[in-house]
Formats: structure tokens, C-alpha cells, sequence
């Protein structure tokens, strides 16, 4: 069962996840254990790196116009900082003493908070990276809101060239986003909706002709009307839930029965 | 983007630095 939502969040998280997972076993196997080694360096190796992502963090967050990017980046690097200070605890004490219970516990504690904080980090990052495509959908349904207006054949060239690559934007970044998920009900959704939203929009256009005819004739305006607003109710409603859809992060239980 | 980098790096550092700890727990259990 994939514990991780998108790919690359698992391919970053997966092994170390992997390995925390064995020494707490290993931990409450073995009890005070054998002598521990020294850990100085592959300690100092993790400082480096955990000072690294807090400037990458910090830069991240002053560079971004996200508020709840802002919000929810700083806790998280914390977590990572104060969870580096307690494997720089547990790597004097064991200098001292290779068998140090508290050491243990420091180390199990530093390791465990650097994932967790790492997790909230990225998390924190693909939830604003989603924010991003859900604006681009939110674009799109701007447009679709705005085609009852449309009734000369001028403003329907006018309104295809705006809509079109707003629409192949929403596409690419939905596509490349359900390509990333681990979760395979949620990609299914995010394909069987954005390939609604493909089908309907030829229907769209012709629906806004037939519109703009009905209306130059005076004749069958009603259904005309009706008839492209089911489309744009249609293709707003398959919008909605592919953003509803890019905002799940758990799993469908179903799935793992 | 700079931020999976550091992350990725991060991870590597602690699964390493996790692994020579278990190694030594290891030889125990």
C-alpha cells in the first residue's frame, strides 16, 4: 500500500522511511543493544544537509506568493532543525558512552522527526504546486462562465483563441499531475474527467454556433440557450471535480480490500 | 526545483547515517 501520494514524494522518502522503520525495530528488539559506532560523521552529513534546506526552504517561502505556502513551510523546517540538534545529542552522548540508552532515544527521535518534517515539507510544496493547476482550472471555468455573452460569430473567434490555450494548459498540467500520483483511483478520475472535458469542448463551440444562428434567424433561441448551457454546466461540473480530485491526498480503502 | 534536491538529500544523509546505526543493533538481534 503506497504510504506517499506522489511519486517523487516517495522516491525521496520511501528509503529513509524504510530504514527508520528498522531501527526502531531493531531498537525495541535489542533492547540496550550492542556498542554503538561512532556517528559523528554521517551526523555532520545530515547537518550540512538539513542547513541546506532550510536556506532552500526559507527561499522558497520569500520567493512565493502562496500565504499558505508561508504558513506551513516554517513549522515543518523547524521540525527538521530541532530534529537535527537531537542527532547532534545522541552523537556526544554516544562519543561518551557507545551504549547510551537516551542516545538511542535521541537517535530514533532526530531520525523519525527529519522524516516526519521532510514529509510535511514536501507536503506543504506539492499542496502549493497543486494550488497552482487548480488556478489554471479556475481560469478555464472564468472562460466557461463567460460564454453566454458570446452571440456574434466575431466574439466566438475571439473567445476560442482565448480559451484554447488555457484549456491546453489545464490539460497538460492535469495530465502531467495524474502521472505523478500513486494512488491509481484517483488518476483514473483525473483521466475520465479531463477526457469528458476534451469530448465536450468541439460540443461547446458548435452549441455557442447554433446559439449565435438561432439567434441571427430568431428561431429555436430557447433550445439553442439550453442546449449550451447543459454543455458549459457539463464541462464546468468535470472541472470542479478534477480540482476536487487534486486536492485528495488519502486513500480510497476499497482500493486495498 | 531546488527544494526536492535538498529534500532528496536530507533522506539520503538519514538513511545513511539509520543504516550504520542498525548495522551495528543488527548483529545483536
Amino acid at each position: 500500500m503506497p504510504v506517499f501520494h506522489t511519486k517523487t514524494i516517495e522516491s525521496i522518502l520511501e528509503p529513509v522511511a524504510q530504514q527508520v522503520s528498522r531501527l526502531v525495530i531493531l531498537h525495541e528488539e535489542a533492547e540496550d543493544g550492542n556498542a554503538m559506532p561512532d556517528l559523528a560523521h554521517p551526523v555532520r552529513a545530515v547537518k550540512v544537509a538539513v542547513d541546506n534546506l532550510v536556506r532552500v526552504g526559507y527561499d522558497t517561502i520569500n520567493s512565493s506568493e502562496d500565504q499558505i505556502l508561508k504558513q506551513d513551510m516554517p513549522p515543518a523546517l523547524s521540525r527538521v532543525e530541532q530534529s537535527s540538534v537531537l542527532l547532534l545529542q545522541a552523537s556526544e552522548l554516544l562519543r561518551a558512552d557507545p551504549y547510551s540508552g537516551p542516545a538511542r532515544k535521541k537517535l530514533i527521535e532526530g531520525s523519525r522527526g527529519i522524516l516526519q518534517g521532510t514529509s510535511a515539507l514536501l507536503l506543504a510544496f506539492d499542496e502549493s504546486e497543486v494550488r497552482k493547476i487548480i488556478r489554471v482550472c479556475k481560469n478555464v471555468l472564468e472562460y466557461l462562465a463567460i460564454t453566454e455573452v458570446v452571440d456574434r460569430m466575431e466574439d466566438l473567434v475571439t473567445y476560442v483563441k482565448n480559451l484554447s490555450p488555457v484549456l491546453t494548459k489545464m490539460t497538460k498540467e492535469v495530465d502531467n499531475r495524474e502521472k505523478e500520483l500513486t494512488h491509481q483511483v484517483h488518476r483514473d478520475m483525473l483521466v475520465r474527467s479531463l477526457e469528458q472535458v476534451k469530448n465536450y469542448t468541439p460540443v461547446l463551440i458548435s452549441g455557442v454556433k447554433i446559439f449565435i444562428t438561432a439567434k441571427q434567424t430568431s428561431q429555436g433561441i430557447p433550445d439553442a440557450q439550453s442546449g449550451r448551457d447543459y454543455i458549459v454546466k457539463k464541462m464546468s461540473d468535470e472541472i470542479h471535480e478534477i480540482i476536487r480530485v487534486l486536492q485528495l491526498t488519502t486513500y480510497d480503502e476499497d482500493e486495498w480490500d | 526545483q531546488q527544494i526536492l534536491t535538498a529534500a532528496q538529500a536530507i533522506a539520503a544523509a538519514t538513511a545513511a547515517l539509520v543504516k550504520s546505526a542498525s548495522a551495528a543493533q543488527r548483529e545483536l538481534v
